[in-house]
Order: C-alpha cells, then structure tokens, then sequence
C-alpha cells in the first residue's frame, strides 16, 4: 500500500546541503508490521515525515495506495492524514494550552464526530495508555512520559490503519514500554499497518520485519525471525 | 553535598491533590555516581528539578554543600545553577530561533566569559557529541537525538561539578548513547558528581549507586556490584 521511489530529501542550510534521505526505495503491504531502526540522524523522523503526508520529497515519487501523493491537493491529503493516518511523533507535538483531554480529542474533532462520541472515545483512549486520572492535566502539568503517551492516545483515536510512531517509547519504563507495544501488537493483529521507528532491539523483535537505515539510506531490509 | 530532608512536592490540578513527592529523604556525596530509576510519573523530574535548583519543594529542606537552599535569595541561586550545575532536561529546552552554537554558548555568557573563549568552548562541546557538521543549524533543522545532544553539549560547557541528566539518552541509538555514557564516565573519574534518571538497565549499570522511586517515595537505595 505504500511505495516509496527513489525518495530523496535535501535540504540547504547556509550555504551546505544536508541530504536527510539520499534515494530511499521501500515496499510496505497490508498488514506490514515494520521497526525502522539507525543511528540518531539517518533520516528516520524525514523518511516517516514522508510516509506521513506531512512533508514532500525533494525528488522521487510516494504512492499510497497507488495513488501519487504529490498530484493529490491539499483537502484529499488532509483527509487522508487525519482518517487513515495515525501518527506519533518523537517530540509529542501537543497544544501546550488545552488538556490530554481536549489534546486526543482533537482527531475526532476533525473527524467529524459528535461531543458524545468525542468524550468517550478520547476517554477510553487515554485510559488505554494509563491516564484515566490524569485527564484534565496540560503538558507542562505531565511527566515526560505522560506526555508520550498523550501523543499515542491521540493518534490511535481515530483508529486508524497506518500507525506510523516514531519512537514510542523514548520516554517510558519498560514495563509501560510493554503495555504500548502489547496495544500495538493487538492493532497489528486486528488487521492494521504497523511502522514503528526504534533504536531498541527489545521494541523492534516485536515487528516482523526490520529496515535499518544509515546515512539517508537503506542499508538493509530483512523479514525478524 | 546534597541532603533533601523529607521533600514534598504537591501540585492543584483543578479541584484534586497530586502529591508528585511524598516525602523523600536523600544524600549525595562528592563524587557520587547515582542512577534514579521508577516508572514514567513517579516522581523522578520533580526530584531532579528540585535538586538543581528549579524548582522549590512544597515541604522539606534541601540542603546544597550545608546551607539551606531556600535560604538563598535569588541571585545567588541563580550563580549556583549557572556556575556549579549542569542540567540535561530530559525535553531539551532549547531555544528555537538560535543555532546549535549559540544554543551551547548561553552558559559561556552568563559565566561572563569573552568571545573567544564561548566560541572556542562551545564549538569544542558539540565536537565532543559528534556535531561539529550541525553548528550551524536551529533546534527544528536537527534530528531528535541531536536535539539532546546539544542539550548535553550545553550542560557541559561550563565544566560543572554537579551533573543532573534527566533521560540523557532516550532518543539515541546505542552506539551514541554509549559514547554520551562514555562522556559521562570520564566526568566522573574527573572527580565530578553525577546523577542520571534513566528507565534502562543498560544506562544505569554505569552508575554506583542505584536508587528507585514509586508513587513519589524512595523505593530502594542500594550499591551497584
Ligand atoms: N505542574 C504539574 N502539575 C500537576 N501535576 C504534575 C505537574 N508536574 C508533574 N506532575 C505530576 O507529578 C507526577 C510526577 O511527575 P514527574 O515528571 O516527576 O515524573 P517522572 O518520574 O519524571 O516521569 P517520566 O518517567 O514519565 O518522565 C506525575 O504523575 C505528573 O502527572
Ligand atoms: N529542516 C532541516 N534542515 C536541515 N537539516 C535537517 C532538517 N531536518 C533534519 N535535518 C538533518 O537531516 C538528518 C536526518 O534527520 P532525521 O530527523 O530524519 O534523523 P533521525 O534518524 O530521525 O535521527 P534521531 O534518531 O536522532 O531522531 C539529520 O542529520 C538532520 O540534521
Ligand atoms: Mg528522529
Ligand atoms: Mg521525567
């Protein structure tokens, strides 16, 4: 369902040119479950940015579902990011002055749904991480690790079914850590497509196939067994 | 050097009591080398905010080198944070619209050095976390993991004989976070005093002494063999 050729991303910073990615070719199917894995600045946050919809190639093309992601405008994009497309980003990227609440119930809001519906669904996605009591707290009023977890509730709200998370669980314990990937594995089960970006050997065993990337390139490509 | 005696941190989140702290009593000697473990909100950030000098406890005393920190008033606290501590936050706080350099050289300043010797300091920092290619570049032009190490980078300018690194290496691969550990290392044997929260046993196995916090109390407080 996803098909990335020869995806390049460059950019120029002063009078330098950074190759994030420098000719990325990947396949992810239906029901993938991949773990991106290479040392901080190999390009996994720009590849998974791509994959996303949240940012363009420089050259290359993006098929998604077969269709080329850069003829589509920019509504058909949006919907597709916000309905098919859940993502967990490596810094949280949450709205400093609303709560978890309001901060998870934002898909459902773009989603169309209504205040019932909102209120239950974002509550159950946050007692799912382990807030139920920590509902009404602002970032700044939660650990770092609440935090990601807010992240991780909001992009599974909308059950999507592409998860793209990048590294889910910097900031948690390894037994939180466990709880996170128990709940990605069931989604994978389930029948969804799983990209987790890890640089723990213990997060990526739990996908079956692991791509490694090095310099903005892939370096390998193999099924974990 | 440090004795927290009976810290309690409480926050007001609407009409609820969060008791971050619980009563935590503890002593840092020079030279230590203390890992703080427990699981995501249990009270470790709140501990570390306290110890350097961010943040004051609700109840309890802090005593820094026998004189009670909140004695002190503002100027010379704030002498203390610039001059003797160095804080790695475990979200960075780095400043967006300056580069890496500049980002590392703000300790430099206020420590009153010349131009010199911030640019001569500051560039040697980010050499020593392997970003001499990224100097140049603003906190949302660096991947996750240099983002922390610049954080490093200016936690350490300034030479510090307290080291408080709250998550040093959650978002690095292993190879860079063996290399930070490496840093943290020598810094230590330098007769220097360090204190990690990590959720890794592979992080916290460099450290002497391991203590464990639950629910906001001392769960464990042992020596590392
Ligand atoms: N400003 C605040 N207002 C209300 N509650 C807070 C505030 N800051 C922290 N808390 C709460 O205090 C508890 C401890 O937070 P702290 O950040 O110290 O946890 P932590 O051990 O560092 O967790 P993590 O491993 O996730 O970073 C958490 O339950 C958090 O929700
Ligand atoms: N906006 C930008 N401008 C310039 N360079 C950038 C920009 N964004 C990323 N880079 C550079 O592109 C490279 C890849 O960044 P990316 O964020 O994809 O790395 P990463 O693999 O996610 O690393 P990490 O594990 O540290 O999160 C890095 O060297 C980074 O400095
Ligand atoms: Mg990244
Ligand atoms: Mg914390």
């Amino acid at each position: 369902i996803i098909e990335l050729i020869n995806i390049s991303k460059i950019y120029k910073v002063g009078t330098q040119f950074v190759h994030a990615l420098a000719g990325v070719s990947l396949d992810i199917y239906k029901n993938d479950y991949l773990a991106i894995m290479g040392s901080s600045g190999s390009g996994k946050s720009t590849m998974m940015n791509i994959v996303g919809c949240l940012d363009s190639p420089s050259s290359g093309s993006y098929l998604l579902n077969t269709y080329d992601v850069s003829g589509l405008d920019d509504d058909k994009l949006s919907s597709i990011r916000n309905k098919e497309i859940g993502f967990i980003f490596q810094t949280f990227n949450l709205l400093p002055r609303y709560n978890a609440l309001e901060n998870v119930a934002v898909p459902l809001i773009y989603a169309g749904k209504n205040k019932i519906e909102i209120n239950l669904l974002a509550t159950e996605a946050l007692m799912q991480v382990g807030l139920g009591d920590r509902m009404d707290h602002k970032p700044n009023e939660l650990s770092g690790g609440q935090r990601q977890r807010v992240a991780i509730a909001r992009a599974l709200v909308n059950s999507p079914s592409l998860i793209l998370a990048d590294e889910p669980t910097g900031n948690l314990d390894s037994k939180t850590s466990e709880e996170i990937m128990r709940l990605l594995d069931d989604l994978h089960k389930a029948g969804n497509t799983i990209v987790v970006v890890t640089h723990e050997n213990d997060i990526a065993k739990h996908a079956h196939r692991i791509v490694k990337l090095k310099d903005g390139l892939i370096e390998s490509d193999r099924n974990n067994n």
